[in-house]
């Protein structure tokens, strides 16, 4: 299983549609200061349902809608590659006005709740306090938090 | 329940001592605080890096604590493997000889998963499969670049 | 004291905003959360990086952020003077050209003061009058050289 | 005034004796990750009574003698040249006998105390909050600080 592309709506510093490819492998993301970058890793995380607002650098749901707006959408969809053959699609918009919004996650274009795509994510090994996505400035993160916190992470693998 | 603990933490401590020692050319394992009953107190990281007395975990240098971060996820990973890698800039406190050395290792895990990771660093980008390149377009939104192989060539020469 | 504070934070803000469009293309400026009564509440910094709409503060990006707290840094700096400065690694979030701005700066500051700045990016030990090699000698303690200009190029060229 | 030397004995990474002679202008200093570069920014704060232990990342004041004995002495001196001419020697022994352990300060060969240190420091500008030292991984301390505090920096230059 590997992601395949990444489809980007109105997120953050993304522009009304943005189709990002991607293969397996070691792909690197470079690119000037606050181009972007780190923004392609909070759009994967806002996808799949597996980010707080203070992972993603906001304070309110708005902040995460280009350009800020507080009255419109972004969407996110992450597009994976099944070994066994076929594609699994995720996604997630989020809807603003002025002081609502809503989010809606998407399985394969169905409607689903939040605690059905994180039990599918986990039948893939995706789990939401996974160690296999480190945000940037947390890579030293395991070494500083707490003992009992970092028992806590193979308690999860057992 | 202890049994299936002892079983995980035995094997992620064996992936911790090879992949510590590849990367930081030290010797290094996992501790339980204690190991008569692993649940009522926490896991600790014993790490010399090379030619090094044990010191405390807080008092090594931010290059030393980021490699030894990364022997850990690297051991996670070879006993419970995600699908894909998102690191953002891990690199960060690392040297030119010690990013040449997790390049090597990523080169070396992206055989078995797929490893996405944001870097500015010129040795990552060198040994990589392929480089996405991202700017801020004029308009002011982020837009994402395909970087062909010998553009990668312009893209490492940039970073440093 | 209000006046003196007034006088304080003017003069800062009129460095930081010459600053700041130095190293960053784009323009900003200091604000007091209350400027009838300052000492009731706090100050921050609106900074644009070039052709950026405002945002907040914290939904910068690692490289925007450190230059914005530099541009600060540096223009407490012109106001009170210190005798020397000393940065760790300050440039780690920083792009390849950004480096680049940084250590230009750096060069010219240094006129008025003394810089010792820890660094493991090319582009800072390119710009600098000497470099300080530090090494771990065998017996495990560490070693301090002092880097001739001839070294410096394999210094650099140990850096990334 | 400039540092003209820093002279480290037993403190932290460093051996019996080590001399780093220092100029005016930019000084890079570069060299592999763990071989002492903070040490030596920590050693400098340490004779200036700028620091606290959390700061140096020692737990106990014993961490910060060389190999982490628990009966020993580590010093460090820092040599100011003044622009009016002359030197300013700021010395600082930290003797360490089992749980016991005592900071001597030294202002050009004579013992004072830390308040008399910060005083004459003062002069020279300086300041133990002074914003002219940034350690590893604080560069964007001032943006994620509270405004009030940030306001603070100002009113301590007024
Ligand atoms: N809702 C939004 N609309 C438009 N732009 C936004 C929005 N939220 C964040 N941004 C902008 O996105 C930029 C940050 O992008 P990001 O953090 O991905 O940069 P980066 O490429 O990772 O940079 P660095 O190398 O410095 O880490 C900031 O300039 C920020 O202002
Ligand atoms: N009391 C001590 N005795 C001996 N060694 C010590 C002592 N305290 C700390 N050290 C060692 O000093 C080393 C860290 O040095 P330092 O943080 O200065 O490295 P650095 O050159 O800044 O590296 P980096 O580039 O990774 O930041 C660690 O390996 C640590 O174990
Ligand atoms: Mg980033
Ligand atoms: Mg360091």
């Amino acid at each position: 299983m590997h992601l395949k592309c990444l489809e980007i709506e109105r997120f953050k510093s993304f522009g009304p549609y943005t189709r990002i490819p991607l293969l397996e492998g070691f792909t690197v993301v470079s690119g000037p200061n606050g181009s972007g970058k780190s923004n392609i890793i909070d759009a994967l995380l806002f996808a799949l349902g597996l980010s707080t607002s203070r992972g993603m650098r906001a304070e309110k749901l708005s902040d995460l809608i280009h350009q800020g707006v507080t009255h419109g959408e972004a969407s996110v969809t992450a597009t994976f590659h099944l070994d066994e053959g076929g594609d699994l699609a995720v996604c997630r918009r989020l809807r603003v006005n002025g002081n609502n919004s809503t989010s809606t996650y998407y399985l394969d274009g169905a409607v689903c709740t939040l605690s059905d795509l994180h039990e599918r994510l986990g039948t893939h090994h995706i789990y939401p306090e996974g160690y296999n996505v480190v945000l940037q400035g947390d890579v030293t993160g395991i070494i500083t938090m707490p003992s009992r916190e970092r028992r806590e992470i193979i308690d999860e693998l057992a | 329940k202890r049994d299936a603990f002892m079983q995980a933490f035995n094997a992620v401590n064996t992936h911790f001592q090879s992949i510590f020692a590849e990367l930081s050319d030290g010797d290094g394992h996992l501790a339980l605080e204690d190991p008569e009953n692993p649940f009522a107190a926490g896991l600790t990281l014993i790490a010399h890096p090379r030619g090094k007395k044990v010191r405390r975990l807080e008092s090594m240098s931010g290059g030393e604590k980021s490699l030894t971060a990364l022997s850990f996820i690297f051991a996670l990973q070879r006993y419970r493997p995600s699908p894909f890698y998102a690191f953002d800039e891990v690199d960060m406190f690392l040297d030119g000889s010690n990013v040449e050395r997790l390049a090597r290792m990523l080169r070396h895990e992206a055989d078995h998963a797929q490893f996405l990771v944001v870097s500015l660093r010129r040795p990552m980008i060198e040994r990589s499969d392929r480089v996405i390149g991202v700017t801020l377009a004029r308009a002011g939104h982020s837009q994402v670049l395909g970087v062909q192989l010998q553009q990668v060539e312009a893209v490492a020469s940039q970073a440093s």
